[in-house]
């Protein structure tokens, strides 16, 4: 099953 | 005190374009550097990152670093009352709660003043390290459109896949499958028609095909597109703007669980 992942899963808030 | 004046109007036009369907609200950071933001789409799938130097403008005063939430789809609104040919001028008053947008005919006989208030938005910023890439795809900004078109008639995910014989985007869903590949073509004789790859090694990632159909409304802003791929990391999708800046998408790949 393909999982949609997420911007804040790669990048880190500043 | 804010005041930008941006001879290249239509610039500004064709950014909101780009971007007021991905992001509703939006806060516009002005410093020395430039006129810059970075905002995600509600789902937090997609971002984007917009860069407009200050040299790229005619006229650049920024007292000091300024924040502007703006709700997106209000200032397009605006920005369509524009003349293509309009220079157009950012204002601000220090402490202000609107902006003022300034259009002038190319002849000046025609200065049109709209105002707008100004949101207070609560917006993080992601830290965006520059990276090295697998795989950089530099190719015609509306092959790029006609593919992610097509492809969306057909399935609703895109793979795309580079490998040393070129680039391939596929898809499928319920009627069939969809390939297209694209091989690298620099010997055409416009700059702006080649397609060129440079791979360190291949990589292949999913895309919801949604976002990507989003991106492409910034076509009108530059002929070429960069695609920026690296194994399970998000997508870069950029679209130079002539002498300015950049418009960026980052979109987070769908990946199997």
């Amino acid at each position: 099953k393909l999982q949609q992942k997420k911007m804040t899963g790669f990048f880190d808030k500043r | 005190m804010l005041e930008l004046r941006l001879v290249q109007g239509s610039l500004l036009k064709k950014v909101l374009e780009a971007i007021k369907d991905l992001v509703n609200d939006a806060n516009f950071d002005c410093s020395a550097t430039g006129f810059s933001l970075q905002a995600m789409d509600s789902s937090h799938v997609a971002l984007v990152a917009l860069l407009l130097r200050s040299e790229g403008f005619e006229h650049y005063r920024c007292d000091r670093n300024l924040s502007m939430g703006m709700n997106l789809g209000n200032m397009a609104k605006m920005l369509k009352c524009a003349g293509n040919d309009d220079i157009i001028t950012l204002k601000a008053d220090d402490g202000s709660d609107t902006v003022t947008f300034m259009f002038e005919s190319p002849t000046q006989d025609k200065i049109s003043d709209f105002e707008m208030k100004l949101m207070d938005i609560d917006s993080e910023h992601l830290g965006i390290p520059e990276a090295e890439y697998h795989a950089i795809v530099r190719m015609p900004s509306s092959e790029f459109g006609r593919i992610c078109k097509d492809l969306s008639s057909i399935g609703d995910t895109v793979v795309i896949s580079v490998t040393k014989e070129g680039v391939k985007f596929s898809t499928r869903g319920d009627i069939g499958t969809a390939n297209i590949v694209c091989r690298q073509n620099n010997t055409v004789d416009k700059p702006e028609e080649a397609t060129i790859i440079e791979m360190t090694e291949p990589v292949s990632l999913t895309f919801a095909l949604r976002y990507m159909n989003s991106f492409t409304k910034a076509t009108p802003l530059s002929s070429i597109v960069t695609l920026s791929l690296s194994s399970d990391l998000p997508v870069v999708v950029e679209y130079k703007i002539a002498e300015m800046g950049y418009i960026r998408f980052y979109l987070a790949p769908k990946i199997e669980e």
